[in-house]
């Protein structure tokens, strides 16, 4: 029976086709993942792979990720980024490029930004099912989060804790670029 | 990651090894190296806080899975992608056309949504309670009882859910340690932040769309109260009432 059933499953997918994106911003960039729901052997493997592709200043919201370690390799362009560890501490603050590799622990927050005309990368996880929590937009952390929560936690007025929850309304990608909507609800 | 880690001649009952003093409690926390442990492959933590006390959120790269020992309280946990099922809309009157309806109406605004609030699930937690919280996943607890709340956790460091190191390792979204991991060789001295704390200010500024006073204030820079901190006023988070406040049905 192996003929039909692991002789010939599927162990391949295309990650760089736009038209499949999981997310995407025309003006900003996309996101594709690959996890074991599209391709069943990575339960197998227990690996899973992300392409992300944006454009100069979109930036991809701070996030971690929950239950994989990730590497991260850049096909095309550069990018700034922040990772921050367990401590609180930046564990890595720069500019990556074509042909770097930066890895990424489990739990450690980080943040992009293109800083070219188009920044593409690869990234690998070590679970074939493989999940972000983000900590800044509309699914993250902090809009799960109580506004006492936010309040007590930050020391901050429930208004500041009410523009911390909402004022971000994307999930994934956002511009970093021009003023910030500073104090002012979008 | 220990050859003849489960070589054990003898075992001992254990008391912590370390205690973090906070503002409202103090987290409690064995020693993973004891042999017997570092053999199970979990660390032990014991979470006390006191009334009004507020452990700020947190999570870890291990599964997670917690009893509480005694006391009550709330509890929150932030599920990635999850809805924010619990909203209060309260502001509104229906058909109010006063004060309280033009409110509620520029939050609508504000929000998108229509809530004065909204956020994901909160559970009422009593003596006996037993929590299992999947890794990553932020968890919070609020003491609104009179006595303490006591929660004791394991935490699953062999399980291949933890793909860090044998340490059990906190992720802090705010408030922080000034006595640092100090159960983690090697960072005895190093005060924990949360992990905003890491962020330029100005970069957290862009993703949250706020200020950047405001994004410096999430970095708790300023703040000696530890991860437990005691609650200002009323805490009123939106939560349902518990079987015994309900007001008795009236039987036909």
């Amino acid at each position: 029976g192996l003929e039909e059933t692991i002789c010939s499953a599927r162990c391949t997918d295309n990650l760089d086709d736009p038209s499949n994106a999981d997310v995407y911003k025309p003006q900003l960039g996309y996101i594709s993942t690959l996890n074991s729901y599209d391709l069943p052997i990575l339960r197998f493997l227990r690996l899973s792979a992300l392409r992300g592709s944006i454009r100069q200043n979109a930036m991809v919201l701070p996030q971690w990720n929950a239950n994989a370690n990730a590497v991260l390799y850049v096909t095309d362009g550069e990018a700034h980024v922040q990772v921050v560890n367990d401590n609180g501490d930046r564990v890595f603050d720069g500019q990556v490029s074509q042909g770097q590799l930066l890895a990424i622990p489990q739990g450690f927050s980080v943040v992009k930004r293109a800083t070219s005309e188009q920044f593409r990368w690869i990234e690998f996880k070590t679970n074939a099912n493989a999940q972000i929590n983000t900590l800044a937009g509309r699914t993250s952390v902090m809009r799960g989060l109580p506004l006492e929560v936010i309040s007590n936690g930050y020391q901050i007025s429930l208004e500041e804790a009410r523009r911390v929850k909402f004022n971000t309304i994307e999930t994934t990608l956002t511009h970093s670029s021009g003023p910030a909507s500073y104090g002012r609800p979008r | 990651q220990f050859p003849n880690e489960c070589q054990l001649d003898q075992l001992s009952a254990l008391e912590p090894s370390h205690v973090l003093k906070a503002e409202a409690g103090r987290i409690e926390v064995w020693d993973h190296h004891a042999p017997q442990l570092r053999c199970s492959g979990v660390a032990f933590v014991r979470y006390i806080i006191e009334s009004k006390g507020l452990y700020l959120p947190s999570f870890f790269s291990t599964a997670k899975l917690s009893f509480v020992a005694k006391g009550k309280g709330l509890m929150g946990r932030v599920i990635p992608g999850c809805a924010e099922t619990f909203q209060d809309s309260s502001v509104f009157q229906p058909g109010g056309q006063g004060q309280q309806g033009q409110q509620g109406q520029g939050q609508e605004r504000q929000m998108g949504q229509g809530f004065r609030d909204m956020h994901q699930k909160v559970e009422h937690l009593r003596t006996g309670d037993t929590i299992a919280t999947p890794p990553g996943v932020a968890q919070w607890f609020y003491n609104d009882g009179n006595q303490p709340l006591v929660i004791v956790s394991v935490l699953d460091l062999a399980s291949h859910h933890n793909q860090l190191d044998r340490n059990p390792r906190p992720f802090h979204l705010a408030g922080n340690n000034p006595q640092g991991q100090v159960w983690v060789q090697g960072r005895e001295q190093q005060p924990q932040k949360n992990i905003l704390n890491g962020f330029a200010p100005e970069v957290l500024a862009k993703a949250f769309k706020i200020d950047v006073r405001t994004a410096q204030q999430l970095q708790n820079q300023q703040d000696n109260r530890g991860n437990i901190v005691r609650v200002q006023g009323p805490f009123s988070v939106i939560r349902p009432p518990l079987r015994s406040q309900r007001p008795q049905e009236e039987v036909n």
